[in-house]
């Protein structure tokens, strides 16, 4: 499904190179369910954007579903991500001035998603993270950081990808929440669905298969969950 | 120190009204902790945002160092809030194409804190919140989450307000990093900082000297911690 060959990724701010991970190899199979831990800085979301072709190496092969995406086009890239990927963002990055719904109904408006009213899929998926349909119309600015939150989980869903990466999608959520997100993570990752979410939280990561712990930019531990 | 006296907060989204909070009276005195919490959408950040003069409420009166706040200007509601109180937001609201650095030093540029080299107060605030230095020059976009916050929570402190509100200020940090805030909250209520936090992390509030639980725009209770 997708996996990292040696990949590095660095940086350069200001002249000074930085590097952000270092020579990991990660083989993730189409069904999996994997947490990846580690420290504020580690390189966790540096990693999960290679994974989900929204950044490229700087050294390194990026495959999905067995074939190598270091020569594809930025069209093919995004095709690409749009049919398989759906992903949840640190920072959500939602579209200001635009309606919850119409965030969430975006990713069907390209590709082959071309779907029968899209903001029917839009709603149901709303409702599946647990928001109220009486939020739909709201704005971002207008939603707590819980609700936005859910409103990018719902948009990494709509589409019914086949991989599902997730940056800490319970950070903002209260206990309620985090539990109603972790049900629909689990019943995802039931019908088939490969899910990988970036987590600092040990009681949301036990809920994986498998928990991949990262330390300056590299695997320190890769280890499947024995009770869940 | 701050008062909330019978606040109501109405949102009007397409004509249809949404109470956020609802005829909630509030002290908190001068030197205080507290720990504000409650379910995803229930009012806090908005009542954090009441408390720290950012927003009016639609009835009831805010109160700040026993002087009512209603009839102030604009120009004074930002004089006060730029003396008294640093603020934390939930979403961190950097500046982007900014140094991290610049960011911090922003309050000290305003107001009666014309203070000399803002730029030495700003280092020192990023390595109290346990920032590495060489991330100083980077962009809010060239920077983690975790270090984002970290970033935003130096920025509220580097002017020695008397009163610090953080929404959230761990929701993106991992366990060591969130020892050091709450260290460094405490070390600022020892010396007779108002400290209010927002937060769903029970062991995080626990670290406060009093909780106040809110639900639907009502205080639900409101009562010390015993055990710290
Ligand atoms: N500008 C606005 N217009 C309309 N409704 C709003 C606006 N801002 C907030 N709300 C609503 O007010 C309620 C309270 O929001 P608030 O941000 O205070 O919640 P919260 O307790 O901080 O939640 P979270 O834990 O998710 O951050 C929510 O239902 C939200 O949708
Ligand atoms: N565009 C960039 N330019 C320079 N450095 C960057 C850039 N993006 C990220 N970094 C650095 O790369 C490192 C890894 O960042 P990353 O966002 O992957 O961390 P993380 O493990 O997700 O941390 P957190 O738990 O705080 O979200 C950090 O030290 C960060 O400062
Ligand atoms: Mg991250
Ligand atoms: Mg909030």
């Amino acid at each position: 499904m997708l996996e990292l060959r040696r990949v590095t990724k660095r940086y350069q701010t200001g002249g000074v190179p930085f590097v952000a991970v270092r020579g990991v190899s990660l083989r993730i199979d189409a069904g999996e369910y994997v947490a990846i831990m580690g420290p504020s800085g580690s390189g966790k979301s540096t990693l999960l954007h290679l994974l989900g072709l929204l950044d490229v190496p700087t050294e390194g092969e990026v495959w999905l579903a067995g074939q190598p995406t270091r020569h594809l086009s930025d069209k093919e890239f995004a095709r690409l991500r749009n049919e398989k990927i759906g992903f949840v963002f640190q920072n959500f990055q939602l579209l200001p001035r635009t309606a919850a719904i119409e965030n969430i109904a975006l990713p069907l408006l390209y590709g082959r998603h071309r779907k029968a009213r899209p903001e029917v899929l839009a709603a149901r998926a709303l409702q599946r993270v647990g928001l109220d349909l009486s939020k739909a119309w709201n704005w971002p600015n207008q939603l707590s950081g819980g609700q936005q939150q859910r409103v990018a989980i719902a948009r990494a869903i709509v589409t019914d990808p086949e991989v599902v990466l997730a940056d800490e999608p319970t950070g903002n959520l209260d206990s309620r929440s985090t539990e109603e997100i972790l049900g629909l993570f689990q019943s995802l990752n039931d019908q088939g669905v490969t899910v990988v979410m970036v987590t600092h939280e040990p009681y949301v990561a036990q809920h994986a298969k498998r928990i991949v712990q990262i330390r300056d930019g590299r695997v320190e531990r890769d280890e499947p969950v024995h009770e869940r």
